[in-house]
């Protein structure tokens, strides 16, 4: 059998919302090491890519790997009516056909059982290449995501460009144009507030703002956003879950006709 | 214009 109990039930309740308007179906991969989740969205240009890692869990058992077929708009619901302090646990059987998650008040004056049905889901892995990007900007999540919204506003595609300086957005629409630089800045009190840039070679690439948009919706489980580009390789959006692993993001780069 | 590729062209299957 598989069971996970995570005291910070909030963090499940981040990640589907993160997730589930990118991908509709999904298995949730099961092993002693945690649990992995890879998806795409429904048009194939971004990834989905989830590491909860066993370590991070109060407990943690899982016999045989299993592939949970999970449909992410009713695991959401279902987690709605967990609370924001509760624990939550996991918990399937190796043969079954559903998953439960019981919902632990902190006091644990109240105990919910919520069980939903699994579907089977023919799931392909796709070979993430390990890659040394040629920049890696790591800035605050809460100013990626206020650039990519007002970007949005303005036109559908940003251009990111990373040199020593710092790194660059730029779009274009009807009504004109936007460009806004973030500079290196390690000078500020708080860590979670710096932007640092390591860079081997400047790059410029060009992405669909709506899917940027849509990663910013894992704002909530980290202060700070990863950005890693290599010319002609799909970005990477890594927001780091404390304690657990990641939730990263790859989006094709727009290419010349 | 640009041209969105699927992220499959970048990642294949493994």
């Amino acid at each position: 059998m598989f069971e996970g109990r995570l005291l910070q039930g909030s963090l499940l309740k981040k990640v589907l919302e993160a997730i589930k308007d990118l991908v509709t179906d999904t298995n949730f991969d099961c092993s002693e090491t945690g649990i992995a989740l890879q998806a795409m969205d429904s048009s194939h240009v971004a990834l989905v890519s989830l590491l909860l890692k066993d370590t991070g869990f109060d407990h943690f058992r899982c016999d045989r790997n299993l592939a949970l077929g999970i449909n992410l708009q009713n695991m959401s619901k279902m987690l709605k009516c967990a609370g924001n302090d509760d624990i939550i646990t996991l918990k399937a059987e190796d043969e079954g056909d559903t998953i439960t998650f019981m919902f632990e008040s902190p006091n644990q004056d109240k105990i919910s059982d919520f069980e939903m049905k699994l579907m089977d889901i023919d799931s392909e892995h796709l070979g993430i290449p390990d890659t040394d990007y040629q920049a890696i900007v790591t800035m605050p999540s809460a100013e990626f995501q206020r650039i990519v919204r007002d970007l949005s506003s303005i036109g559908d595609t940003a251009v990111i460009g990373v040199t020593k300086e710092g790194i660059s957005f730029s779009t274009g629409g009807d009504i004109g144009k936007a460009n806004i630089v973030c500079r290196q800045n390690t000078n500020v009190d708080k860590e979670e507030d710096q932007t640092t840039v390591e860079i081997h070679e400047p790059v410029s690439l060009t992405f669909a703002l709506r899917y940027l948009n849509s990663f910013t919706k894992a704002t909530a489980l980290s202060p700070q956003v990863t950005l890693s580009l290599s010319k002609e390789l799909p970005i990477v959006v890594e927001y780091k879950i404390e304690k657990m692993g990641f939730l990263r993001f790859y989006l094709a780069p727009k290419i010349e006709e | 214009d640009r041209q969105q590729p699927s992220i499959l062209s970048f990642f294949g299957g493994g």
